[in-house]
């Protein structure tokens, strides 16, 4: 009880773009990306003290793509993750776009206004391909990561959509930016690529890209 | 919260996408922790646009199936990987890998469960070659809880198990318990070794052929820093 407010220790997030020196090494300085993707990262200030870093990441493909993914088993699932699952199962797992991410938010434990926001961000992405409806509901998968129990600042997310799609390209350095973008309270951006081939094509050079976020709140049990 | 996101040009049928995302998580994003607790976002998506060309891969038991399978396993591993390193506060990056189990489900909810525990955590920040908490866990992670009937699967025999530091540098594994047998412990080795960020815990339960591996950090003071300044 003696204890005051002014004893507890705050953290301090590195300054922006200062990466721990120890962590350095995990950051590349080039990549070989796969054709016909594009990524940008963009600054929305989904939270209110940011004020320049981006923390929304798109990442689209030039044309419809196959896509697959795992979902935490949490009960309380976000509703990105929903949306996201429905989206998927709608399309059996083709005729996907884009991604779309914000940090800052996690849109988790939001209710129905919430699931209104993850769908309004994934029609919003769809938007940005110009194509008309094909009966088969959204194809950008939307993530969101940060705070639970907030909602999402939905209007200044949906106006930068655009601004993230005008961003987009297939340099190290929108990889990279993108990678920043995800990041919370994450002290270095977590990208890497990679070349490939496959027996029966032994001639092609495939290539695999990803961006990964995380730093506390990790158990993952998804499927 | 964990997200990830990995794009590939090469050419798979839609319907394979799941299953080879399924395996290639399991055995990497699935096997990391750093404090225990399951996130209401995680998401790791795949997409596959087919911009290199070549011929698509459409059947589970072709060959291309099964190299793209290794790729992907390995690329999404070493993406874990990196969120391990990233742990809030982390110092250490531990690998556990369990040997010797009768059961994969039984070696993984061992390397699980030495990987969560606070006071093995704490050790390792401390760098403590602190073997007993080592095996506490591993003698605890197949428990029944509680209230539910006993059921306790007999994988852990306290007398076959080993326990080993496996130093990041290459050097010689140190033996610290052998046979359920504490061997004598060279402090000053034990020391050195825990000096370096990388790590490798052995826990061999010498009760079978089936194993596991986890990936985890250590905990530190800036860890309860960071999260007692973390505001809904």
């Amino acid at each position: 009880p003696a204890m005051s407010q002014t004893s507890i220790r705050h953290y301090s997030a590195p300054v922006e773009g200062a990466i721990p020196v120890a962590k350095q090494k995990y950051v590349p300085t080039s990549g070989t990306y796969p054709k016909g993707f594009l990524v940008s990262g963009t600054h929305v200030g989904v939270k209110a003290t940011n004020k320049s870093n981006p923390d929304l990441a798109f990442l689209a493909s030039e044309t419809p793509c196959a896509a697959a993914a795992v979902f935490t088993k949490n009960k309380f699932q976000a509703a990105p993750v929903t949306v996201s699952r429905d989206i998927l199962k709608r399309r059996n797992n083709k005729g996907i776009r884009s991604v779309i991410v914000n940090s800052g938010c996690a849109n988790a434990v939001t209710g129905k206004g919430g699931m209104e926001d993850a769908e309004k961000m994934s029609f919003e992405a769809d938007k940005c391909f110009g194509e008309s409806s094909d009966g088969q509901g959204g194809s950008s998968i939307v993530m969101s990561t940060g705070v639970i129990g907030q909602r999402l600042p939905i209007q200044k997310i949906l106006l930068k959509i655009p601004t993230a799609y005008d961003n987009l390209g297939s340099s190290h350095e929108h990889w990279l930016t993108a990678a920043r973008a995800i990041c919370t309270t994450d002290t270095f951006p977590k990208l890497i690529s990679r070349t490939f081939s496959l027996p029966s094509s032994p001639s092609v050079e495939y290539r695999m890209a990803g961006m990964t976020k995380g730093a506390g709140m990790i158990h993952p049990n998804m499927a | 919260t964990l997200l990830g996101m990995i794009a590939t040009d090469a050419p798979i049928a839609p319907s394979l996408l799941p299953s080879l995302l399924t395996s290639a998580v399991n055995k990497s994003f699935n096997s990391i922790t750093i404090d225990g607790d399951t996130s209401t976002n995680d998401t790791v998506a795949v997409l596959a646009n087919g911009a290199a060309g070549g011929q698509e891969i459409t059947s589970e038991s072709s060959e291309d199936y099964t190299a793209f399978q290794k790729t992907l396993t390995e690329f999404a591993t070493d993406l874990a990987k990196l969120v391990v390193r990233d742990g809030e506060g982390a110092t250490k990056f531990v690998t556990i890998h369990v040997t010797g189990s009768p059961t994969e489900f039984g070696a993984r909810k061992i390397a699980s469960t030495i990987a969560r525990s606070p006071l093995v955590k704490t050790a390792l920040y401390g760098r403590d070659a602190n073997w007993g908490r080592i095996a506490c866990a591993t003698g605890y992670a197949l428990l029944s809880e509680p209230g539910q009937p006993i059921n306790e699967v007999e994988e852990v025999t306290p007398a076959n198990i080993s326990v080993s530091f496996i130093p990041g540098d290459g050097s010689p594994e140190l033996k610290l318990l052998v046979n359920g047998e504490p061997e004598s412990v060279d402090e000053a080795r034990a020391s050195e070794i825990l000096e370096h960020e990388d790590l490798e815990i052995h826990v061999n339960l010498g009760s079978g052929k089936e194993e596991a591996t986890y990936w985890t950090c250590d905990y530190s003071h800036e860890y309860i820093t960071i999260n007692g300044d973390y505001r809904t």
